[in-house]
């Protein structure tokens, strides 16, 4: 049954009621029970109003607080000008009440939602340090929507502390799944600024979220931006469709607040065991099914383990003078012949240092081998700084699924003033992937729209209504790579004369990349490291230390340590020598390092294209 | 690297000291700082006001610099800087 809320302004909210194309799906959603329920959201703002009707019965005290001045009473303090509202509808927009008869409701109108007064005072890296690691393992997801400032002059990022506080929750959040940090996009459209240089939107523990008006147009104060994740509905010049601000002290405002569709779709779905990669967002209009699969983002897999990183990094010696236009190859083999290779990219980062008279004037793009360029930095006509980059990181999502092996390009362009002059000091090409062959998917729908209609006490899933294989709460149209099908019968239950035939996931052996039993005799290709045996249906190759199911940190023999190797690639910059580690063999030695990280722990699983 | 603008320090430091908030307690009392207590949950990391230093300046505040450095227990500390962060 669809649930249609009976608030007077649901009608208004065309992104959740089915008026928009695409259609997000969200009726569809609440039919099958997806309202949040379980899930708790602290909005990193200038605090949220727990009395307001639409939030009251939401509000969660354990994910509020007020790091400024330790005030017991985190609400929001009103200006004359109402200017502390930013918390209550971005908390609104997430989680307001259904069919309360006031303003709209909120996508997840079942989560907990708090808010934590930070923004209405002193900030430092403590104060943001602080916000973001408020109760980590009671909140599931921190929203903010804030950052350095927009003026497309700034160049600014997280603190040493702020950055701890990222790391920390990415890795011990949520009981080790890791905690979801959604960071709006910048509002610098109108300063030509660019997301690249704000250290939370582009950094990899953030999920980034640009804008966009009903009509797929590019809102006025949106900034481009490389690293964006996932874009959501938002509010564009007065003539477009407002995102109905579901939560104000003063009525419900059409104001818009970029963040907030993606952060309630983000919200629905919240079986946060598995990672699914971004391609479920891939599709241009989610049906159903989507709204059954996880929503958190591949990089959270990149940090549980599931994923891979490979990368790079050429101190030069000496300098290199930065031309008008100069490109810089390099062939990466991205640890190939490794049984830590990457064979599907997912983030990229470019870490530069240089300097430039004209910092703004400089165009920075990344050419992967398969031809895709990303703009990291476009021009930037307000920026007139000399500081240059100091191991500044651009991140790009524009090579997903890309593989990474071949050559790279990095372009430096100076789209300014004829006389700029500047030197390149170092540049590290970091590539975050994993190891599955994306040509091997099945084309076509992957998860299939049936639901699991049974579950046992754990919430694994026992029956699928349809032709689908059960892969812990999953139903999938086949099972992945690592998986093999099968049947499996179950003994009848008392009261039922059948027994059940359920068809199931099992884990391949660990030496099998795909298999079609679970022995070591089973597999039908072996991950790129190892070659098949046909006569033996075995994988062959060097046996690794990770190839038993727990995870490792350092997945390179250890000569090749990455951590050694970025610490002695550190020492030979330092002491201008050549950097002593080599990625592959058909590089010159100074190129790249390889630094690559464990392989998964436990069966790699991520869900195709078009789920 | 900040852009152009020169930082503003302020009243408070974040210091690590691995030894936990006792130890804390004791350099406070030493040197004249509040503790404001844990940033993070694990208690390795304090934030301490002082009262005697004011509230903004464009230059560090080098006595309490060169006291934290010579503390033995303290393995690391930052006077804070006004971060410029705008709402979205």
């Amino acid at each position: 049954s669809v649930v249609v809320p009976t608030d007077p302004w649901f009608s208004k909210q065309w992104y959740m009621n089915s008026e928009a194309q695409p259609d997000l799906s969200v009726l569809q959603a609440w039919g099958q029970g997806l309202s949040g329920q379980g899930i708790v959201v602290s909005v990193l703002d200038d605090g949220i109003e727990k009395d307001h009707p639409d939030l009251w019965a939401n509000y969660d005290p354990l994910a509020s607080y007020d790091f400024n001045d330790y005030d017991p009473d985190p609400q929001p303090r009103y200006t004359p000008s109402d200017e502390n509202r930013h918390g209550t509808r971005c908390a609104g927009e997430v989680a307001a009440m259904a069919d309360n008869g006031f303003c709209g409701v909120g996508v997840a109108f079942n989560a907990r939602i708090g808010g934590v007064r930070m923004l209405d005072g002193t900030i430092t890296d403590v104060i943001e340090a602080q916000s973001l690691s408020l109760q980590p393992q009671h909140i599931h997801i921190y929203s903010a929507s804030w950052g350095p400032e927009d003026d497309g002059r700034t160049v600014d990022g997280p603190g040493i502390l702020t950055r701890e506080a990222f790391r920390r929750g990415v890795t011990k959040g949520r009981g080790g799944l890791g905690t979801l940090f959604i960071w709006a996009s910048g509002n610098g459209g109108l300063h030509y600024d660019d997301c690249n240089c704000d250290g939370y939107t582009n950094s990899i523990h953030t999920l980034s979220v640009g804008s966009t008006t009903q009509q797929g147009r590019v809102p006025w104060y949106s900034e481009a931006c490389a690293s964006t994740l996932t874009t959501t509905y938002s509010s564009g010049v007065a003539t477009d469709p407002q995102i109905v601000s579901a939560a104000a002290s003063t009525g419900s405002p059409p104001q818009a607040l970029p963040s907030q569709p993606g952060l309630l779709t983000s919200l629905l779905p919240h079986r946060c065991d598995l990672a699914p990669s971004q391609s479920c967002f891939e599709n241009a209009n989610p049906g159903r099914a989507q709204w059954l699969t996880p929503v958190i983002p591949a990089l959270w897999e990149a940090e549980a383990g599931g994923s891979r990183a490979a990368g790079g990094s050429s101190p030069l010696d000496p300098p290199s003078p930065i031309l008008p236009l100069i490109y810089i190859r390099k062939n990466v083999s991205a640890c190939a012949g490794r049984h830590n290779s990457i064979r599907s990219l997912e983030h990229v980062q470019a870490q530069l240092t240089l300097s430039y008279s004209r910092r703004g004037d400089l165009e920075i793009s990344l050419t992967s081998p398969m031809g895709t360029r990303s703009t990291l930095v476009a021009i930037r006509p307000l920026d007139v700084s000399t500081e240059g980059y100091n191991n500044w990181v651009f991140m790009s999502t524009h090579f997903w699924d890309e593989n990474p092996q071949g050559v790279w390009t990095l372009g430096l362009e100076n789209k300014g003033y004829y006389f700029n002059t500047g030197m390149l000091y170092r540049y590290t090409l970091l590539l975050y992937g994993t190891a599955e062959d994306m040509t091997a998917r099945p084309t076509g729908p992957q998860v299939t729209s049936s639901a699991c209609v049974q579950r046992d006490t754990e919430g694994l899933c026992q029956v699928c209504d349809g032709p689908a294989y059960i892969l812990g709460r999953l139903c999938l149209a086949y099972c992945p790579p690592r998986f093999f099908n099968h049947t499996r019968l179950v003994t009848a239950r008392p009261g039922h004369t059948a027994a059940l035939a359920l068809r199931v996931c099992s884990s391949c052996h660990s030496s099998c990349y795909t298999c079609r039993g679970g022995s070591l005799k089973d597999c039908t290709s072996c991950p790129p490291s190892s070659t098949l045996d046909q006569q033996q249906g075995s994988c062959v190759g060097p046996t690794t230390p990770d190839s038993s199911p727990r995870l490792r940190a350092a997945a390179c023999p250890q000569h090749r340590c990455p951590a050694s190797a970025m610490v002695l690639g550190l020492l030979a910059m330092t002491l201008q020598g050549l950097v002593l580690c080599s990625m592959s063999m058909d590089l010159p030695p100074q190129t790249w390092l390889s630094r690559a990280r464990a392989t998964p722990t436990k069966p790699q699983v991520r869900l195709p294209a078009g789920t | 690297w900040a852009s152009v603008r020169a930082p503003i320090y302020v009243s408070s430091w974040a210091v690590r000291v691995s030894q936990g908030n006792r130890e804390v307690e004791r350099l406070a009392r030493k040197f004249g700082f509040v503790n404001l207590g844990p940033i993070f949950p694990d208690g390795q990391y304090f934030h301490l006001r002082h009262r005697g230093v004011v509230q903004q300046s464009l230059t560090p505040h080098w006595g309490h610099r060169l006291h934290l450095k010579k503390d033995p227990k303290v393995q690391w500390f930052q006077q804070q800087t006004l971060r410029r962060r705008v709402k979205r």
